[in-house]
């Protein structure tokens, strides 16, 4: 859980 | 390829390209905390919207049997959007997963 919190939040594409 | 999905909760989904946009917004990637591109919107009047299967939360986990497992977030995206301009298949086919 913990490697998660610190990986980046990712971006929105709209297609 | 990666942890077990569970089958009964992942769905094949064909996509008619009936209208000009497929109409969807993803987020996720790897490298992210969404590791899997997740639908975060479906806009009325888009391909996904008219297809009726597509919902906000399922995660895309293969598109036209091309796996987004691993891929970044800008490579899933050209992946999805390369499958609905192409003129070679009037349908995009989703594999999609049901998280919960």
């Amino acid at each position: 859980r913990e490697k998660r919190l610190t990986l980046p939040p990712s971006e929105i594409t709209l297609l | 390829t990666g942890s077990p999905v569970p089958a009964s909760t992942a769905t094949l989904v064909r996509v008619l390209k009936n209208s000009n946009t497929l109409g969807i917004a993803i987020e996720g990637g790897a490298n992210t905390r969404q590791p899997l591109p997740r639908i975060v919107t479906i806009q009325k009047g888009g391909s996904a919207h008219n297809c009726g299967q597509l919902r906000v939360g399922q995660v895309i986990l293969e598109v036209n049997g091309i796996s987004l497992r691993g891929r970044e977030h800008k490579d899933a995206a050209r992946i999805i959007a390369e499958a609905f301009k192409t003129k070679e298949k009037d349908h995009i086919d989703f594999v999609v997963f049901e998280p919960g």
